[in-house]
């Protein structure tokens, strides 16, 4: 993904379940749109990446160098979405779960 | 809508499955959706909450969680009982409301119409007492795994059968919350219409079902995905025994938790640390290696002069990877 943007953004990843060997049990979605979060969240930190007050102030300790081994702040997920997983229980039997942050809608440095 | 269910209407009216020109062709492909041996009712009621509340921010009646449960039929004095093992409930799931879906028949007197009409002067059938259909009772009786007695007695609701033959829903919340609360968490349902029934009771796809709307407090938590979704442990793939069963394990969460010490809890890279004790590695990097030293990229900009001289011995530096590289490609020509 070499024209993908350096700073942190959301990028594109779709899991099939079948790939992670859930699909014998889950009947429904087969696949869903999960994305990630990946790029740099270097000092300075753009308004894009929402950066965390506090990962502001890391980045800042961590460009002045004062403190030894400070790290860039992480690219992470901000907003997510849930995902409606329909499956069979250990009895067959059918169940329905909604489950929170299944996949990104928005990337931040934190 | 699940969180007073109406009492007397199926699924098709609660959830919309009457929606379009042919309901029953279309929840038949919905249903095909989850292969053989599923294509019942249940299965499509299911599909369908599942669309319902796939769409962004709707939840399954105030919860996150649905749960189906079909029964087992056991036949006593030729009379069907559905067993109905509920025991897959997580304890982390607050009951919203349960549900009982059955399929209603018509009985007496609809049954009887047509020879009644056929033989109009017939005595016995003219004494019928019209309009007055046979009252059925639906009963219900829950039991804990470990006992064989008949069960400790929930409830008895009685139904007036209808005109004709659909899909009815009653609200059985307070029967479902009540066993589950005394750890009896399985529930027989009979339906009784008095008198004996004819023939032998099968399991068909008209068989009734339970749906148990929950609030699953425990969704939330890390991981949660995997306590309910992972059911292997791929680092022991090779060594289940044939035929157990995927999540015969007591503890469902499979723990996958690396042994991480020492450095791998911070968000160092691992030998960076100065202090060799804690660094079992052979190869030790030099932090300035491995992290550009703030105090270079910070320290006072040099005057023009000395950037002139510095950008000099950059192009220095550069220039002999360039000449190395030229070499090579003139003996590769050569070559």
């Amino acid at each position: 993904q070499w024209d993908e943007p350096r700073v942190c953004s959301r990028r594109y990843l779709k899991v099939d379940f079948a790939d992670i060997g859930w699909n014998e049990w889950i009947i429904s979605p087969k696949s869903f749109d999960a994305y990630y979060c990946a790029g740099a969240c270097e000092f300075p930190m753009p308004k894009i990446v929402s950066p965390s007050n506090h990962a502001t102030i890391q980045s800042i300790v961590r460009a002045v160098g004062i403190i030894p081994g400070i790290p860039e702040p992480c690219c992470v997920p901000d907003k997510m979405n849930s995902l409606g997983v329909l499956f069979l229980d250990e009895n067959r039997n059918v169940v329905l779960k909604v489950y929170p942050n299944m996949s990104v809608e928005t990337c931040a440095c934190r | 809508s699940h969180t007073s269910p109406p009492q007397s209407t199926g699924p098709l009216a609660t959830d919309g499955l009457a929606r379009g020109k042919d309901p029953q062709k279309s929840l038949g492909d919905k249903a095909a959706a989850l292969g053989p041996g599923a294509q019942d009712m249940v299965a499509v009621h299911m599909l369908r909450l599942y669309e319902k509340y796939s769409r962004r921010g709707a939840r399954p009646g105030g919860g996150n969680t649905v749960r189906s449960f079909r029964p087992r039929l056991e036949v006593v004095n030729q009379k069907a009982l559905y067993l109905f093992n509920l025991t897959s409930m997580q304890d982390s799931e607050m009951i919203l409301t349960a549900t009982f879906h059955f399929y209603s028949e018509p009985r007496w007197p609809w049954a009887h119409e047509v020879p009644c009409k056929q033989q109009a002067k017939n005595v016995s059938c003219r004494l019928l007492p019209l309009g007055l259909p046979a009252r059925q009772h639906l009963l219900f009786r829950s039991l804990s795994q470990n006992t064989a007695t008949q069960g400790l007695f929930r409830g008895n609701m009685a139904l007036v059968p209808p005109p004709r033959a659909l899909w009815q829903t009653k609200d059985i919340s307070p029967i479902v919350k009540a066993a589950r609360q005394d750890g009896e968490l399985l529930l027989s349902a009979q339906l009784d219409s008095g008198g004996k029934d004819p023939g032998v009771p099968r399991l068909s796809p008209h068989a009734p079902y339970i749906l148990i709307y929950a609030n699953d407090l425990a969704i939330s938590e890390p991981n949660s995905v995997a306590v309910t979704l992972q059911r292997y442990d791929p680092f022991q793939a090779g060594d289940r025994e044939p035929g157990a069963a995927p999540n015969s394990s007591t503890d469902p969460r499979v723990r996958r938790a690396t042994q991480a010490t020492g450095p791998l809890q911070d968000n160092e890279l691992p030998g960076l640390d100065e202090r060799p004790a804690q660094i079992p590695r052979t190869q030790h990097y030099h932090k300035h290696e491995l992290w550009p030293s703030p105090f270079r990229t910070l320290k006072p900009r040099p005057g023009r002069k000395d950037r002139r001289k510095k950008s000099q011995d950059v192009f220095v530096a550069s220039s002999q990877v360039l000449h190395f590289d030229e070499k090579t490609m003139q003996k590769a020509r050569r070559k």
